[in-house]
């Protein structure tokens, strides 16, 4: 099963 | 204060319906380069970063930095009270609390000023770190917007295997399966029909259907659309713009 990842995992708040 | 007209109010009118379903409100970064707008959607799986650079208008003047807070759905109301041909001026002073929106015809006898409340809006701003991206594909646009519309209706999700033969782009859903497959090609005619890969090395992405066709929205604004895409890791859609760009990231799905 494939997961939808969130972007927040990636991109780091400023 | 800003002050920017664009010579035609199209530019404008479609850089907001490629974002107004992903995002609703937002704010838009007037500086001395340009506009800005980076947003997430409601659930955080994609990004919206939009550049209006300062040459891209005929006339434009920003003499201090300010986040003008819109409401997508509204501004879209006040869009729509203009002609694609008509010319567009935004302008805002520096502690203003709405968007003045000007529209006048290319006879110049008419001309329609309306105003858009601005709200405060609490934004987070993500960093986007430089990504060696194993693969970029600049396609027609048009051709993405029917893959991702054809595959819609099959699967929730698009696979898209990039290497240097071509890029795959593959659909698995409970009625059946499909696949579109594309080979670099270069017409000196028709650049804006090439299909062009560049690749450090082999790549496998799995994406939402829907957000890919949602980015697809912009398909108007530009000829070309790039993908760049890295293992595991977000990928970008870019419609480059005559002076700027619109792009999109995307979170891939992964295995658990």
């Amino acid at each position: 099963i494939q997961k939808q990842r969130r972007l927040l995992s990636y991109f780091p708040e400023i | 204060m800003l002050e920017g007209k664009l010579e035609q109010a199209s530019l404008f009118k479609k850089v907001v319906e490629a974002v107004r379903e992903l995002v609703q409100d937002c704010n838009f970064d007037c500086t001395e380069n340009g506009l800005a707008l980076q947003a997430m959607d409601t659930s955080h799986v994609s990004l919206v970063s939009l550049l209006l650079t300062a040459d891209g208008f005929s006339e434009y003047r920003c003499d201090r930095n300010l986040a003008l807070g819109i409401n997508l759905v509204s501004l879209t109301k006040i869009l729509r009270c203009g002609n694609n041909e008509d010319i567009l001026t935004l302008e805002a002073g520096d502690s203003a609390d709405s968007l003045v929106v000007r529209f006048e015809n290319t006879q110049q006898d008419r001309m329609s000023e309306y105003a858009l409340k601005l709200m405060d809006i609490d934004q987070e701003h993500l960093g986007i770190p430089e990504t060696e991206y194993a693969a970029s594909i600049t396609m027609p646009s048009t051709e993405f917007q029917r893959i991702c519309r054809d595959m819609q209706s099959i699967s929730e999700s698009i696979t898209i295997d990039c290497t240097k033969g071509g890029v795959k782009f593959t659909c698995e859903g409970d009625i059946g399966s499909g696949s579109v497959t594309l080979k670099p090609n270069s017409s000196a005619d028709k650049p804006e029909l090439c299909t062009k890969i560049d690749l450090s090395e082999p790549v496998s992405l799995t994406l939402s259907t829907k957000y890919l066709l949602n980015f697809c929205k912009a398909t108007g604004l530009s000829q070309q659309v790039t993908l760049k895409l890295a293992d595991e890791n977000p990928i970008l859609v870019e419609y480059p713009l005559s002076a700027g760009h619109l792009r999109f990231y995307l979170a891939p799905k992964l295995d658990e």
